[in-house]
Parts: C-alpha cells; sequence; structure tokens
C-alpha cells in the first residue's frame, strides 16, 4: 500500500454490512407496543429484550450493535481486506413524544463512526487514517434532518458528514465531497476501488429531487460526479464496485435518475463489479437492464 | 376465461406500480423497523422483474432451435445467455442489522488470483490532482448550466452530459460478466437468530451468571446459507448465474419459498 508504505495482505473477502438503527432510548424490558422507549409492558409478550426482537417495529438496542461489532472483531476482522458499511446510523423518526433532532443524528453518527474506527483503525500508529481494514461508509436516508431531504452541498449537512468521516473519506477529496457527500476509495492501490455514492440526491422521497434531467438537479450533478470517475478509473485499468444506501430500482429512484443511473452501470461494465445497498431490510437482488435503460431515455428525448 | 385473463392482467398492473410507486422510505418513516407490505413486495418482484428474465431465457432456447430451421433470420433480440447477461448489472440489496426481521450481514469472496503477479501499477496523475481538476470541472460545469438555464433566449440544445457514451467494443467484459481477478466467487451470509439469543442469555442470567458474561456467549452470528448452498448453488456469482436463478425462482415454488425464507433472514416473517 503505497499510502502508509506498508505491505498489505489481502484475503478475497470483505463484509457488506447496512442499517444498524441503533436507538439510545431503546430500554430492555419495555413495550413494544411502545417503540421500547421505556413504557412498562402490558403483557409478557410484550416485552422489549436485550438484544432486541425480529420484526417487532423497535430498532436496534445499543447492546445489539455493540455486540455485532464485537463478534464481527473476533470472527471477522483477521480475514477481510475492506468493509462496505450503507448507512442509516441512528433509530427511525417515528416515535412523536421523541422527535430525532439535527443535533442527535450527528451525534449518533459520530458515535457508530468512532466504533468502526476503534474496530477496524490500525491501534500501533497514532494516524487516523491508518486502517487495517478500509472502511467505505455512505449516506442513509435516516442520517439526515429531516429524513429523506439532502441539498446539494455545500451545506452544513455536508459539512458535518465530512467532519465526522474525515478519517474515511480521502483527504484530497474533501472539497467534492462538500458538494456532493459521495467519494471514491482505492482498497487495493491502483486496482480495486470503492465509490461511496450519496444515493439520496436520486432518491425520489427526497423533497428536493424533481428528476435527473435538469441541470441544477442534484441528481444531474451527481451522474456528472459519476462519469467522470468512472472515466478515469476507466483509463487506469481499475475496476469498482459501487456502494450507497438506496438501492437503484424503479421503486426508490425518480425515472429519469433511474434510468440514467442503470445505463451508466451498463456502459461501464467493463469496470464495475456489481453494487451494494441497503435500506430495504431485505436480501434479494435486482438485475436492472441498460438496453431497456437507454431505449427509455431515447423516448424521453 | 377472458374475465380470467382480465383479471389476471389487472393484477400484473398492481404490481407494477406498486414496484414502481410504492414509497418506501414513507412506509419506513411511519413504520419505523417493522417489515411492512414486504412479502407483496417480494412477490411483485417475482412476477414482473424475475419473470421477464425467464421469459427473455425462454426466448434464447426458442431461438436457438429456430435457428436451426431457419438459419438466416437476423433478430436483435440476444442469441445466448452471454449476451442476455451483458445487458444487465445487478443490484445486490443488504439484509439490515436493524431487527426488522433477523440481523444479518454478508461476506463476498472474489477472486485475487493473479493479483501479485499483475502489471505493475502505471504512473498516472496523482488523485489530488485529479479531484483539484474535477473540482473545477463541476464548478464551471455547474455554473454554465446555471447562466444558461437563465438565459431564455438560449435554444441551443447542449448535449446531456448525464448519459454517457456507449462502451466502445474493443474493451473487453469485467468480472461481473466473464470470470477474472476481482470477480465475485460466492458470498457467506451471516444472521444473528434473536429469538435463540435472547433465550441463552435470559436463561444465564436468570442462574446468577453475571450478565455481561452472559451476554457475550449468548450472542453470536451464524452462517444462514451460502452461494453455494442447495437447493439453488450459484457455480459463481457472475450476472449470468443471477439471471439463471431469478429464472429458477420463477418456476418452482420450493426455491421460492427457501428464496423468501432467505430474503426475510430466517425470522419466519408471513405476512398474512
Amino acid at each position: 500500500d503505497p499510502r502508509i508504505g506498508k505491505e498489505r495482505l489481502l484475503y478475497g473477502r470483505f463484509l457488506h454490512i447496512t442499517d444498524i438503527h441503533p436507538d439510545r432510548l431503546y430500554k430492555e424490558g419495555s413495550s413494544i407496543d411502545y417503540v421500547c422507549h421505556g413504557k412498562e409492558p402490558s403483557k409478557k409478550r410484550d416485552y422489549a429484550p436485550k438484544f432486541g426482537k425480529a420484526m417487532a417495529g423497535c430498532d436496534s438496542p445499543v447492546d445489539l450493535m455493540d455486540h455485532t461489532l464485537r463478534w464481527i472483531g473476533e470472527h471477522l476482522k483477521d480475514k477481510i481486506d475492506f468493509v462496505i458499511w450503507t448507512g442509516d446510523n441512528i433509530r427511525h423518526d417515528n416515535d412523536r413524544k421523541n422527535p430525532r433532532t439535527e443535533f442527535q443524528i450527528f451525534e449518533m453518527n459520530e458515535i457508530v463512526a468512532g466504533k468502526f474506527q476503534a474496530l477496524f483503525g490500525n491501534q500501533n500508529t497514532e494516524d487516523p487514517r491508518d486502517f487495517d481494514v478500509d472502511i467505505i461508509p455512505s449516506l442513509g436516508n435516516n442520517d439526515v434532518f429531516p429524513h429523506n431531504l439532502f441539498a446539494m452541498g455545500p451545506t452544513l449537512q455536508t459539512r458535518e458528514l465530512y467532519r465526522i468521516w474525515s478519517n474515511f473519506v480521502p483527504q484530497e477529496q474533501k472539497r467534492i465531497f462538500s458538494r456532493s457527500a459521495s467519494f471514491l476509495t482505492e482498497v487495493i492501490p491502483g486496482k480495486l476501488a470503492v465509490l461511496s455514492i450519496n444515493t439520496l440526491y436520486l432518491f425520489k422521497a427526497n423533497p428536493l429531487v424533481d428528476n435527473c434531467n435538469s441541470r441544477k438537479q442534484p441528481g444531474y450533478q451527481s451522474l456528472i460526479w459519476l462519469g467522470y470517475i468512472l472515466d478515469e478509473i476507466r483509463a487506469r485499468g481499475m475496476k469498482v464496485w459501487l456502494s450507497g444506501h438506496v438501492p437503484p430500482i424503479e421503486k426508490n429512484f425518480d425515472s429519469s435518475c433511474f434510468h440514467k443511473f442503470t445505463l451508466w452501470t451498463y456502459e461501464y461494465r467493463d469496470i464495475i463489479i456489481g453494487g451494494l445497498y441497503g435500506h430495504m431490510n431485505m436480501d434479494h437482488f435486482i438485475p436492472v437492464d441498460g438496453k431497456k435503460a437507454r431505449k427509455a431515455l431515447t423516448r424521453q428525448v | 376465461e377472458e374475465s380470467h385473463k382480465f383479471g389476471q392482467d389487472e393484477e400484473d398492473q398492481f404490481d407494477e406500480l406498486f414496484l414502481q410507486s410504492a414509497d418506501a422510505a414513507s412506509e419506513v418513516h411511519l413504520m419505523g423497523a417493522s417489515p411492512v407490505g414486504k412479502e407483496t413486495y417480494m412477490k411483485s418482484v417475482r412476477k414482473t422483474i424475475y419473470q421477464k428474465i425467464h421469459d427473455k431465457l425462454e426466448e434464447i432456447v426458442d431461438n436457438i432451435e429456430i435457428g436451426k430451421k431457419r438459419k438466416k433470420k437476423k433478430t436483435t433480440k440476444p442469441k445466448t445467455l452471454d449476451e442476455l447477461s451483458e445487458r444487465y448489472s445487478i443490484v445486490n440489496i443488504g439484509g439490515s442489522i436493524v431487527p426488522t426481521f433477523n440481523p444479518g450481514f454478508r461476506v463476498w469472496e472474489y477472486n485475487i488470483t493473479g493479483l501479485e503477479q499483475g502489471t505493475q501499477i502505471q504512473q498516472f496523475k496523482p488523485w489530488n490532482e485529479f479531484f483539484e481538476d474535477l473540482e473545477k470541472k463541476l464548478q464551471t460545469e455547474f455554473l454554465d448550466e446555471v447562466a444558461i438555464e437563465g438565459v431564455e433566449s438560449n435554444k441551443v440544445r447542449r448535449p446531456d452530459k448525464t448519459i454517457p457514451k456507449k462502451k466502445p467494443e474493443s474493451i473487453p467484459l469485467g468480472p461481473a460478466y466473464e470470470p477474472q481477478l476481482f470477480s465475485p466467487t460466492k458470498f457467506v451470509q451471516y444472521f444473528a437468530d434473536l429469538k435463540e439469543i435472547n433465550d441463552e442469555y435470559y436463561g444465564k442470567t436468570d442462574s446468577g451468571n453475571d450478565n455481561s458474561k452472559a451476554a457475550k456467549e449468548a450472542f453470536k452470528f451464524q452462517v444462514e446459507y451460502t452461494s453455494e448452498d442447495k437447493p439453488y448453488p450459484m457455480e459463481s456469482l457472475l450476472v449470468k448465474d443471477f439471471l439463471k436463478l431469478a429464472s429458477d425462482l420463477t418456476q418452482d415454488n420450493k426455491l421460492w419459498e427457501i428464496f423468501k425464507e432467505r430474503a426475510f433472514i430466517s425470522s419466519g416473517y408471513d405476512e398474512d
């Protein structure tokens, strides 16, 4: 690794983790019916257990997050090359008595980023950018305030986000990150990269996204960034994984954004290995058709 | 029969609409981590997206058979699985840690054979210079566009830079399509069985054990399945392997049930 002047052993493995949603208000033994936020349970079935309960609707107890990271540290950390971590690092905004604040969102994101840093950072150096395992975070729709709404940078939110992720985002991308909240990490220098794509600029639930056709739209600007980056990766003979929070499928993206994004993945099929996303909480895959995307765009024109 | 067909079409339309317009974000906003409409969503994925792929694969088989009889028939449709798979890319969507279902994550494995013998890193402009240039380009681009949009008389259509040029034919396909360096080869899906973990934890703390020790002992992830596991083992994780799986999932209800069970991270979720 020429960045740190050290040899690195590669394992040919990496981790994808997503949607941790830790909730500091989660209280063991409280009522599930009241999102596990402290109210006494009415019956035994309503009891919020220590590590959380599947399908109950509560967010993650902090214990679940901490033990998950501990388990990864003990069983996987020494066997992987990098971590793709696709966002949503705070509870949902579904408790009317306890609405989330912008401060809480940033604070929890900072706490979770700190835990990743502690787990995967090199403990034998004072350089906070020296990682045993590279981490590539991306922005979730719940990591912004109000949820889903994220304006094109530079804004207070992109600045704050850079501060929180400053050890994960390569320094030379600080200015571009402040615009796009997206970045590139070389996980194997000169060979393999991972793109962290801010999918909120393409997400139809973001009230600031109308389409990806108007040149002032954040999605349009974001796709221009993507194009330059993919061109450079191709020129360097590298390969790349795409990553982000909201999956680029019709259900989630504005149609012009969906078709254009799909077309980029199609036309750069010589370098793009695949895409890893979160948000939907279900393990599945969606094939997207590049030729169909071009036809749809041609029709639009 | 006609009325049945009509009903069927209506249902298909509903599925298509569900896929395109249902707003996952507002569901999440209202319901937090609760699983809402996930089975309906999966059903629509199967009926629309996976079924279309199955139909296209069937066409390939048909074309091959027709081709034997009428060799010179020209068609723009893909003639082989490789040609069809080239059209697609795969959006992989991960299970979450938040217990909408059980917590889960995935470890991907990829081919690094030959990396050490690879050619030396070519000398390129340092990344900081590239990003400095890019910053200037994006700034100019944005200011130009805003200025142009502000001028009403400007009727000249400028090329849309968010539509990529076609990939030059001379460039070979990448690791998603042909086995090579960095091709994904396998994945291992891990999950935490929360019921089992909580039961074990409370069993230990009831008997007077130290809570933090009991928590450490009880909490574990286990392998839920791997991409090589039955009943639909994948030879590799190239795009064509995903297409074949999508097609198989439309044809075999037992496979589909297992696929769904895995999609819902072995939580036993059933919308009904």
